[in-house]
């Protein structure tokens, strides 16, 4: 637990009157480790350390404060802080029909978070939504889809096979236009961020039908590589909203701080499970707490 | 804080980032620098130094290596887990492919019968493969579908059988549960079976991927890895961790999404992967 091995670290400082570089070297020590263990990218820690240590040098400690309590809060702000920038709903303020696009690696969840989507704009939002299969590639992928589209009763475009994603797409815009959706979901094929062709497909798609949310999903689980994939899409696609799956697991979830610091979007949505009401709108102060441990 | 011309900060800080950025781990990282301090007379260059890391991964490695097993039991019967998305189904199809290329006669179990097309997206593999896949309709009892599919597989002279699994967290106890459950089933069908129970890693995972490892251990006899999406950008650095506390030996990695992209794991390749 960060906090007792902070406290612990930070209780030879009662009473010293201010932190200085030199005692307060530990506890900058057990924050590195302990952010690395949650999986936060070696540079993003070293970035948010130096932060933490800027704003504690030279602080004041009353005597009545516990230095090691002061030194967590401060972290904790800058962790809210961070994460908590931005706005965190999602922009469906155009003209409808207003276009959703998934983007992600492969498995990371973005088949599910576009059924659970659609489950939360129909139900609390009463929008009506039509679901676009566009993974062409992955066998069953339009099926998975179609299941969770009808398990909600929701409408869905009639993709298959051998269409082309891009195609797809457009079709899909006018569809949705005859059938005045209020809102068009566009599931994609996971693809890695190194993968040109690929990457080259979801640009297109996005450039042709202008979404006016690119949602990246990633898995809470991931490591150190979030910082490269999500600075990659982000540099295709001007990501602007996060979604963080699987966030029932046991994993501290720390690629939620790489994601943020490689490409400042906000995390709008997290996975909490398998089932179609397992979604939840993001909460910063519920996932500093938990990257922290 | 150790010290010599070679090993400096800067030395310390550009291998610490190498280490920590391949996914390593803190535990690790920590050994390895370890290593590095109580060796620091004998270092002439930082070059040194990553050829000293690199044998000390290597020998860990190698020391839990074993090849793909060799299929001794008719059927020898694979159980396939692992957290959602690390590639299970794929990988199924790809070892079905690898088991006809060698002249052996596989048959598939659809035992996730909870999620969305888990069923029609195995049947895919099946059919790409030409071989039998064993279903039940959505919602079936998993263990009931591994029942039948190993009592199908022995009589129809199957060599192998390859048990899907739905994706599960391995802190969702209920889940953990049902896993159990099916591999007891599994050995009520055939005496011995599963044969091997492989846990299917993404190495996109961090840490987790080591937490995965340990409680799906426990629950089942994980017998060997897999680790999927290494045509990826991320290296898989949690396998040494895994490889040094639960000596769990990485038979496969899968390389891509195509039915031939699995290959054996070779420790050097991997070695070398880490540190380019
Ligand atoms: N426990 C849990 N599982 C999830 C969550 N979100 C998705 N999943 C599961 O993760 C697995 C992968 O989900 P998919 O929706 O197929 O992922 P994907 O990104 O569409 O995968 P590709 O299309 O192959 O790239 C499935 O087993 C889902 O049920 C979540 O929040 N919690
Ligand atoms: N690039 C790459 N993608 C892979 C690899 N292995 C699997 N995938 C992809 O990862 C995604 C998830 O694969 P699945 O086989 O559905 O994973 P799973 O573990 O069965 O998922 P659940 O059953 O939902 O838990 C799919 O898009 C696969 O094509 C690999 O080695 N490389
Ligand atoms: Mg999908
Ligand atoms: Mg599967």
């Amino acid at each position: 637990q960060l906090t007792d091995k902070l406290e612990a670290t930070f209780k030879k400082l009662r009473g010293v009157g201010k932190l200085t570089e030199d005692n307060i070297k530990d506890g900058i020590r057990e924050l590195k480790l302990s952010l690395l263990e949650a999986d936060v990218n070696f540079k993003v820690v070293k970035e948010l350390v130096e932060k933490v240590k800027e704003r504690a040098l030279g602080t004041e400690v009353a005597k009545s404060i516990n230095p090691g309590q002061m030194f967590i809060k401060i972290f904790h702000e800058e962790l809210v802080a961070m994460l908590g920038e931005g706005d965190h709903s999602l922009n469906l303020n155009v003209r409808p029909p207003a276009i959703i696009l998934m983007a992600g690696l492969q498995g990371s969840g973005k088949t599910t978070t576009a059924g659970k989507l659609a489950f939360l704009l129909k139900n609390k939002m009463k929008k009506r939504v039509l679901l676009v299969p566009a993974d062409v590639y992955r066998p069953a992928a339009i099926d998975q889809l179609k299941t969770l589209a009808a398990k909600i009763d929701v409408d869905v475009y009639p993709s298959e096979v051998g269409m082309d994603p891009v195609d797809i797409a457009v079709k899909s815009v006018e569809y949705g236009k005859n059938n005045v959706a209020d809102v068009i979901i566009i599931d994609t094929a996971g693809r890695l961020q190194v993968d040109e062709e690929m990457m080259d497909e979801i640009e297109n798609i996005k450039k042709a039908v202008e979404p006016s949310e690119i949602l990246f999903v990633a898995d809470a689980m991931t490591g150190q590589e979030a910082v490269n994939v999500a600075a990659e899409f982000h540099k295709r696609l001007s990501i602007t909203g996060v979604v963080l799956t699987k966030m029932d697991g046991d994993a501290r979830g720390g690629a939620a701080l790489s994601i943020n610091a490689a490409t400042g979007a906000p995390l709008k949505f997290v996975g909490m499970g398998e089932k179609i009401d397992q979604f939840e709108v993001f909460h910063p102060e519920r996932i500093a707490g938990r990257i922290v441990g | 804080l150790f010290r010599n011309n070679v090993v400096d900060d800067d030395l310390i800080e550009e291998l610490e980032e190498i280490l920590y950025t391949a996914d390593m781990g803190v535990a690790t990282v920590s050994w390895l620098m370890d290593l590095v301090n109580k060796n620091r007379s004998q270092f002439k260059s930082g070059d040194d130094v990553k050829l000293f890391l690199k044998e000390k991964i290597r020998e860990v490695l190698v020391q839990t290596y074993k090849p793909f097993p060799e299929l001794t039991e008719k059927p020898t019967v694979f159980l396939m887990v692992g957290v959602n998305g690390a590639g299970k189904t794929t990988t199924i199809g790809k070892l079905a492919h690898k088991f006809i290329a060698q002249g052996k006669v596989p048959v598939l179990a659809a035992g996730d019968t909870f999620r969305a097309a888990a069923v029609e997206q195995l049947k895919v593999w099946g059919e790409r493969n030409n071989c039998t896949v064993i279903s039940d309709k959505d919602g079936a009892d998993p263990a009931s579908v591994a029942f039948n599919a190993v009592n199908s597989a022995v009589s129809k002279g199957a060599d192998v059988l390859l048990v899907d699994t739905a994706g599960r967290l391995q802190n969702r106890v209920n889940l953990m549960e049902e896993l159990i459950k099916i591999n007891r089933v599994i050995g009520k069908a055939k005496e011995g079976a599963p044969h091997e129970t492989i846990i299917v890693i993404d190495a996109n995972n961090g840490q987790n991927a080591l937490t995965q490892a340990k409680q799906f251990s426990e629950a089942v006899k994980v017998t060997g890895i897999i680790v999927t999406k290494l045509d990826g950008s991320a290296k898989g650095g949690v396998l040494i961790g895994i490889a040094k506390e639960l000596g769990l030996p990485v038979y496969l990695v899968g390389v891509g999404e195509k039915i031939e992209d699995l290959r054996p794991f070779d420790p050097n390749e991997f070695v070398d992967a880490l540190f380019e």
